[in-house]
């Protein structure tokens, strides 16, 4: 079961008979080439391809009887381990849950945010959700969370005003009095780089137990994703990963950028504007998707 | 910055780094490192007026002041991109010009698409058309095309609902709304617009071969330029696809919009 790329790869160095030194930088360079196709950041790609040619020497893959098969696995291997090869869900720890959505603009938080309440609803024994409107930016913010809301049978919760903090902390307080077993803050898209709507997302973290704070990330982010995964996880120690628009055609290279720069895994990936289109990420799938 | 010392070997290196982390696309990028090498490039600013160079063939674009503006946009490009967004920047662009606009709320699928762009309208005194939620797109573009062409209007915006290329049945509903304005308006007074996020990595290429296949594009416009993205995608999408990059936006309110600059656009790259 090997993608496409590395087939190829695998091909090269199998018709060469004796596999030298050169093959492998050979290999290498092309599988460069196919992260960097797949939007994997620069400096990732470096460091992956120095795993990999560390490896290759380290189990002596010049002497190895199936040198092209072994160097393939091995690839794969390397792949695997820096996408994170174990499905790791929600953090479904103490109740009630506090899931705070973070990310860039327009990447996809508020939808998500309604697919995560679909996904405790429907699938994991959480019937009493509640979604925060904590978005006091966006023109009409609110009431689209307010419309998914009613859409996947959560509570909707917000304040008219335009200090999330506060709307945040009461929704929370407001636990006292209500049976709510989960609750997912939607908040306003921010830039990696405003150091203002970072410092606001650090009130928001010392203000709320969260259990989890989850970055929201668009599956075609570019070379910039290895700084959107560090500022971001910087200001409030991430806990895991939301890869959306999966259902497009983008590589993804920037799923292995961020889980290497953040070192969280990447729990969910959305594939679909409707509220359904929620799946637990798996690393093999888009570890093929990747290499292309 | 990048040549302040060291052997020239190493120079490379730093600007074919610099140049990747600028999503520009990889066969333009060993084109540029072989000129570089062919022409003993030594020093930042030699780079920097090479690629000015070398872009200003697909980058630099036939000016487009405000007179030069069409009759009717229509934007369009995938989910969160920042369509709706700039249709109230555009519309202020043309408004500040004495211009009377209208908006088409042409996304009636997404849970409180047509609110955001009545907000907008709202802030900015702009008349807008709207059809029911979930109804057909194609319905309130025509509804909003007669308005226009009855109503004294000078510019007429449709912002269509976010869509992956990859839909094809979406594709389709754009070229349906397309054709629905080209009843009216002949195809030299259209501006088809697609707006692309300059965070989006290789992917905006297919992006815009994908839309410009299915409707005809006439520019694109690289929004989120506050971003310490560099847009890189949008040469390949110039350079191969002959599209001008019209605007460049860069940031959330509405006055956040300038002309493209392409002098703007290459500086950033070494930023
Ligand atoms: N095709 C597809 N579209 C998606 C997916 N997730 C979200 N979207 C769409 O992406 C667009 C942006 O989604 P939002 O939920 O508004 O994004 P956001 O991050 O809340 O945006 P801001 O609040 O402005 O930062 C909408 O058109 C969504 O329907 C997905 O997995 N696939
Ligand atoms: N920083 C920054 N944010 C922007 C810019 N343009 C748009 N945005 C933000 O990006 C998010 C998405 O913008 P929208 O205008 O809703 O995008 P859209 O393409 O209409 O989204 P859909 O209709 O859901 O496909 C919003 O939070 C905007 O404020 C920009 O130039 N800079
Ligand atoms: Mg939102
Ligand atoms: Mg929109």
């Amino acid at each position: 079961n090997v993608s496409g790329k590395l087939y190829d790869v695998m091909r090269k160095i199998r018709g060469t008979g004796v596999i030298s030194e050169k093959n492998i930088d050979d290999a290498l360079k092309d599988i460069r080439m196919s992260l960097l196709e797949a939007d994997v950041s620069y400096k990732v790609v470096k460091s992956f391809i120095e795993s990999v040619k560390q490896r290759s020497i380290g189990e002596d893959v010049l002497k190895s009887v199936s040198p092209g098969q072994q160097f393939t696995k091995m690839v794969q291997d390397e792949l695997a381990s820096f996408l994170g090869d174990k499905n790791s869900g929600l953090d479904t720890g103490r109740r009630p849950m506090l899931y705070m959505l973070i990310g860039l603009q327009g990447s996809g938080k508020t939808t998500t945010a309604a697919k995560l309440a679909n996904y405790l609803i429907k699938e994991k024994n959480t019937p009493r959700v509640m979604l925060v409107g904590a978005d006091t930016y966006r023109p009409a913010a609110k009431q689209q969370l307010e419309k998914l809301a009613a859409a996947v049978g959560a509570e909707f919760y917000t304040e008219e005003h335009d200090d999330p903090v506060k709307i945040a902390v009461n929704a929370y307080k407001s636990l006292e009095t209500k049976a709510i077993d989960a609750v997912i803050f939607d908040t306003a898209g921010r830039l990696h780089v405003d150091a203002e709507l970072l410092e606001e997302l650090k009130k928001m973290k010392a203000a709320i137990p969260f259990t989890e704070i989850l970055l929201v990330a668009d599956a075609m982010l570019g070379q910039e994703s290895v700084n959107v995964a560090k500022n971001f996880n910087d200001a409030v120690a991430i806990t895991g990963i939301i890869l959306t628009k999966m259902d497009g055609d983008a590589r993804g290279g920037a799923a292995l950028s961020m889980k290497h720069t953040a070192g969280v895994p990447i729990k969910f990936m959305g594939t679909g504007e409707k509220t359904d289109r929620l799946e637990p990420f798996y690393p093999e799938r888009i570890a093929s998707r990747i290499l292309g | 910055n990048i040549f302040s010392s060291g052997p020239a070997r190493e120079h490379i290196e730093d600007v074919e780094e610099a140049l990747i982390e600028a999503d520009i696309d990889l066969e333009i990028i060993s084109g540029i490192l072989e000129a570089i090498k062919r022409d003993k490039i030594s020093d930042y600013e030699g780079v920097k007026k090479l690629l000015k160079d070398i872009f200003s063939d697909s980058l630099n674009q036939p000016s487009v002041a405000p007179q030069a503006l069409k009759k009717v946009i229509i934007l369009c490009g995938i989910n969160g991109a920042g369509k709706t967004t700039t249709a109230a920047k555009l519309s202020g662009i043309y408004a500040k010009n004495g211009g009377k606009v209208i908006f088409a709320a042409a996304d009636t699928f997404r849970a409180a698409a047509i609110e955001q762009l009545e907000a907008w309208a709202k802030a900015s005194g702009t008349r807008i058309i709207k059809g029911i939620d979930g109804g057909d797109p194609a319905a309130v573009v025509f509804d909003a095309v007669k308005n226009a062409k009855n109503g004294g209007c000078d510019m007429l915006i449709i912002d269509t609902a976010g869509r992956l290329h990859t839909k094809s049945n979406l594709m389709l509903e754009l070229g349906k709304i397309k054709k629905v304005v080209l009843k009216d308006y002949p195809e030299d007074e259209i501006d088809t617009l697609l707006v692309i996020d300059a965070n989006t990595g290789k992917n905006a290429f297919s992006q815009a071969k994908e839309f410009n296949e299915s409707i005809k594009l006439t520019g694109v416009i690289l929004t989120k330029f506050d971003s310490s993205a560099k847009g890189g995608s949008i040469i390949r999408i110039a350079h191969e696809l002959r599209l001008p990059i019209k605007y460049m936006t860069y940031g959330e309110d509405a006055g956040a919009i300038s002309v493209f600059d392409p002098q703007e656009f290459v500086d950033k790259l070494f930023d």
